[in-house]
């Protein structure tokens, strides 16, 4: 099923 | 000082329904705009975004912008109290560390105050760009929630295919697999049963399904949804407010070894 990427993979810290 | 009240306790209900099973802790900000909130699960795979404009809200006053840390499964429970037709109204002082949420029935013949601490919770909050997304599929939010839970029944993961034909959601498990195919669909009665999908360019994304699962429990808050796709980039589950804002669940997803 591949692996699992996060959220802060894409999207930066403010 | 604070003040939000709100004609339909119920809607309030049914927002922290649809996001205590992801989130446990988060921070509800509010400033003169409205109320918004953004949070990750604790495995940093999805995230919660939730916006309710003050103009939604029969009564909003908020003198200066605070973040109030809340347990959202106390929230949930705190609001199990209210009846679904009761006014709700949440106070909070300035420099307290309490909200309070008040209950009045309908008739105004029962008012009921509950005060909960705040938490003080430390949270990142993520930029989230604005995006073109390959593919906006909106359809029945009832219908997308049958899909993941029927799928479920098969496999742990899904994987979700936007082509001219129409959006297919798939899945493999031991005991075999399955495809649901659903075709655009505007020639229904009403609008909030149509399916409507825009593509720029196909697109096919591999998601956890419980992840999934988990936003569904938004559906009583819409009869719509809205599905936004692009290969680099987490999909958006989208869910209106009506009239207040939306609930935006991100999730990241499956990419190959």
């Amino acid at each position: 099923g591949g692996k699992q990427s996060t959220i802060t993979n894409f999207f930066r810290r403010v | 000082m604070l003040e939000l009240r709100l004609l339909q306790g119920g809607l309030l209900k049914k927002v922290l329904e649809a996001m205590r099973e992801l989130v446990t802790d988060a921070n509800f900000d509010c400033s003169r705009s409205g109320c918004s909130l953004q949070a990750m699960d604790s495995s940093h795979v999805a995230l919660v975004a939730l916006l309710l404009r003050s103009d939604g809200f029969d009564h909003f006053r908020c003198d200066r912008n605070r973040s109030m840390g809340m347990n959202l499964n106390h929230v949930a429970k705190l609001l199990r109290c209210a009846g679904n037709d009761d006014i709700v109204t949440l106070k909070a002082d300035d420099d307290g560390d309490t909200v309070t949420f008040m209950f009045e029935s309908p008739k105004q013949d029962k008012i009921a105050d509950f005060e909960m601490k705040l938490m003080d919770i430390q949270s990142e909050h993520l930029g989230i760009p604005e995006a073109e997304y390959q593919a906006i599929v909106k359809m029945p939010s009832q219908e997308f929630a049958r899909i993941c839970r029927d799928l479920s029944t098969i496999g742990d993961t899904v994987v979700i295919s936007v082509t001219k034909e129409g959006v297919k959601f798939s899945t493999k498990g031991d005991i075999g697999s399955a495809n649901i195919v659903c075709r655009q669909n505007t020639t229904v009665d009403k609008p909030e049963e149509s399916t409507v999908i825009e593509m720029k360019d196909p697109v096919s994304l591999t998601f956890a399904l419980r992840y999934l699962i988990s936003f569904t429990k938004a559906t009583p808050l819409s009869n719509t949804v809205t599905v936004s796709m692009s290969s680099d980039l987490p999909m958006v589950v989208e869910y209106k407010i009506a009239d207040m804002g939306y609930i935006r669940y991100y999730l990241a997803p499956k990419i190959d070894e």
